[in-house]
């Protein structure tokens, strides 16, 4: 893609080009313990993980940069870019998460796991926020690369980065006060917290792409 | 320690393979 040709419209559909593809993980058959929903949920997430990767390297001016920092821009993003894709999914569908096609959950569900209640009706209270604006799915993919392309709390030099910002800008700019909301909403403290809190009770495994991720955000934090 | 050993499998993500070539 020659950014610096494409068209507003043409960089959009590019962003709808690089979605990822619906992810399965199929729900237990017998009711939820605290070990199988976080097993679900990590399995979901590792899978997930692999598909970003092939969305990140999708966004235009993304595999320009080093491969220094498109770790350091994945490393810092990850779960919010989770997060997002659960609420965009669980949009049209009040008081429930949509974490998969095949693994939709009640809030209530969250009952069985410690500590993951406050963070599903935190998440269900963005989605309600992300409902009430009307996001769009436009606007929904533009804020998911946005959301990227600015994760890194250093700055990332590179001059098809910067062509991509303005891009994104046009599809954003005709509902600037929403699309801000809609970035400011999107914390993953918490869920970070929770899944490390997980892991260090031994309460599930974590393994592979997801361990990484996780590891990363620990170090960083020391 | 560095990205490189902290990130493998994410290295070889971005390097090599296509989601499809993974899983």
């Amino acid at each position: 893609i020659l950014l610096s040709t494409v068209s507003p419209e043409q960089f959009v559909l590019t962003l709808l080009e690089a979605e990822p593809p619906n992810v399965l993980v199929s729900r237990p058959s017998k009711p939820f313990t605290e070990a199988s929903m976080m097993m679900s949920l990590t399995k979901l997430a590792d899978k997930e993980l692999v598909h970003m990767i092939g969305w990140a390297k999708k966004i235009p001016g993304f595999v320009d940069l080093s491969l220094y920092d498109q770790v350091r821009l994945l490393e810092s993003c990850w779960m919010e870019v989770l997060m997002i894709g659960l609420m965009w999914r669980s949009i049209d569908h009040p008081g429930k998460l949509i974490f998969a096609p095949d693994l939709v959950l009640d809030r209530d569900e969250g009952k069985c796991v410690e500590g993951i209640l406050e963070i599903f009706d935190m998440l269900l209270a963005m989605t309600s926020r992300f409902r009430e604006l009307k996001l769009q799915h436009k606007e929904y993919l533009c804020v998911k690369a946005m959301i990227l392309l600015n994760s890194s709390e250093y700055a990332v030099a590179s001059d098809r980065l910067s062509r991509s910002h303005d891009c994104l800008v046009p599809p954003c700019a005709v509902r600037p006060g929403p699309l801000t909301c809609f970035l400011f909403f999107v914390h993953s403290n918490k869920g970070m917290e929770h899944l490390l809190s997980m892991k260090c009770k031994n309460v599930v495994p974590v393994y592979d792409l997801l361990l990484e991720m996780l590891n990363a955000h620990t170090l960083r934090g020391q | 320690s560095s990205l490189t050993e902290r990130h493998k499998i994410l290295h070889r993500l971005l390097q090599e393979g296509s989601p499809s070539d993974i899983t």
